[in-house]
């Protein structure tokens, strides 16, 4: 849904009070950045200024705040809203400062509620799509993607138009990750039969290391109903894929999400106290599926569909030389491949040691 | 199939009335200029907010459905022309 939007493109803005969770430049920088997500695909101008009366006011306030009709609830629950745009109210965006406000992860991030906000405050309702920026529950996802679905921007689009000099083909997403970076990390790794996928954010890339041809695509391009930011990946020996995000996990076969999923990780055998897993391979050689979180590992058996006894473990005692927490792990030719952050490191499981250090992209033929 | 709670406690009753009340209760109504506040019923807003999340449509207060209802969001309702 979409409301009448502002009539003009050039737009103000005023930073009323401050969060005392953040420095004041932290603040600054937030809000700035999270009105150039929408001046990056429309005609929009944002210009800030520091008195008097802005379209787009922007103030933190907790329960009941100034003349503002609604009120906020304490910790928790709701997070911010705005108001459409208009005079008055008409565009103001209120933060609840009980919140924990910050420009990493932890807690809710400032410029992440803030782009949601400012698209009600240029006419923008929720969106029913779990990948959209405007979808109402708050999710983190990585700052180095571009926040916005392409349900944001058809929507944005249909009241502002496009970006001036673009020519009316569909604007790019500005940024996507680029492999060859040397920072490249990954969310997940699966292996598909002769392929191997990795995964991060909103995109995979398929690589074919036989002859390192690699396609990037988006995961809902395959998996429309999988959300962006799998943490955790793995072939069976079902010619199945099993992908986890938090404490939920799908199986795929082929193009199809199997009936019933996601199920929740507890049906695997994992314990109440297991939130998420960081990584999974399944051992062809064994049938013997390891889960790696945190600093230790459970043994998941295919055939029986069991957690085996005696787990968790320490990872390194079992895979000597893998000291630090597993974001991404797989299999090719026997040997193990597992990563961290911008490194990899090859491990033979027969031997019971690491054979090799690289970039975390050497598969990307840099 | 949706789990549900054995019984569904007051306190999360309490939470799941002020929910629909907040994110799903005002609707436009074109033929009257004013607002008309959703006399649906309880279920009604229920169905149309597991609708909304793509969650199963069971207008009853499954687990899956509560926990999508305490996760942290935008106050803006869901529902209508948020004016």
């Amino acid at each position: 849904f979409t409301l009448p939007g502002w009539k003009k493109n050039k737009l103000t803005y005023r930073i009323v009070n401050y969060t005392p969770d953040m420095s004041k430049e932290d603040v600054d920088k937030a809000i700035e950045k999270a009105f150039k997500v929408w001046s990056a695909v429309t005609p929009l101008v944002f210009t800030r200024i520091r008195k008097g009366i802005a379209d787009i006011m922007i103030a933190f306030g907790t329960t009941a705040h100034g003349h503002c009709p609604r009120y906020f609830d304490g910790p928790l629950g709701v997070l911010a809203h705005a108001f459409p745009p208009g005079n008055g109210l008409g565009g103001d965006v209120h933060f609840d400062e009980d919140e924990d406000w910050t420009t990493g992860s932890a807690g809710f991030n400032l410029f992440l509620v803030a782009a949601h906000e400012f698209g009600h405050a240029l006419g923008l309702s929720h969106s029913k799509d779990q990948r959209a920026l405007m979808f109402p529950s708050y999710a983190y996802v990585s700052l180095s993607e571009f926040p916005l679905s392409p349900d944001d921007i058809s929507g944005i689009q249909s009241i502002y138009g496009s970006p001036p000099n673009v020519p009316d083909k569909r604007p790019t997403t500005p940024t996507s990750p680029k492999t060859c970076g040397s920072q490249m990390s990954f969310d997940a790794i699966t292996t598909l039969r002769r392929e191997v996928i990795f995964l991060k954010g909103r995109n995979l890339w398929r690589v074919y290391p036989d002859n390192s041809e690699t396609e990037r695509e988006l995961i809902s391009a395959f998996w429309p109903n999988l959300p962006p930011g799998i943490e955790a990946a793995y072939e069976n020996t079902k010619d199945q894929i099993l992908f986890f995000k938090g404490n939920k996990f799908w199986v795929i076969s082929g193009y199809q999400v199997l009936v019933g999923y996601p199920k929740n990780i507890n049906t695997l055998g994992f314990p109440k106290s297991v939130k998420k897993v960081d990584a999974a391979v399944c051992n062809k050689n064994t049938g013997k599926t390891d889960f790696f979180i945190g600093d230790k590992y459970w043994r998941f058996d295919e055939n029986s569909q069991s957690m085996e006894k005696g787990y968790p473990r320490l990872t390194v005692n079992e895979f000597p030389g893998i000291s630090h927490k597993v974001d991404a792990v797989f299999q090719q030719k026997g040997l193990f491949y597992f990563f961290h952050e911008s490194k990899q490191w090859e491990f033979d499981p027969i031997a019971k040691k690491v054979t090799k250090e690289m970039e975390s992209n050497s598969w990307f033929n840099c | 199939l949706p789990t549900y709670p054995e019984k569904v406690s007051e306190e999360d009753s309490k939470f799941v009335q002020n929910y629909l009340n907040k994110f799903y209760a005002i609707e436009p109504d074109p033929n009257q200029r004013a607002w008309k506040i959703n006399a649906e019923s309880t279920d009604e807003k229920l169905q149309k907010m597991q609708q909304f999340f793509g969650l199963k449509v069971t207008g009853k207060p499954d687990n899956e459905t509560l926990e999508m209802m305490k996760k942290p969001r935008c106050g803006v309702p869901d529902v209508g022309l948020y004016g």
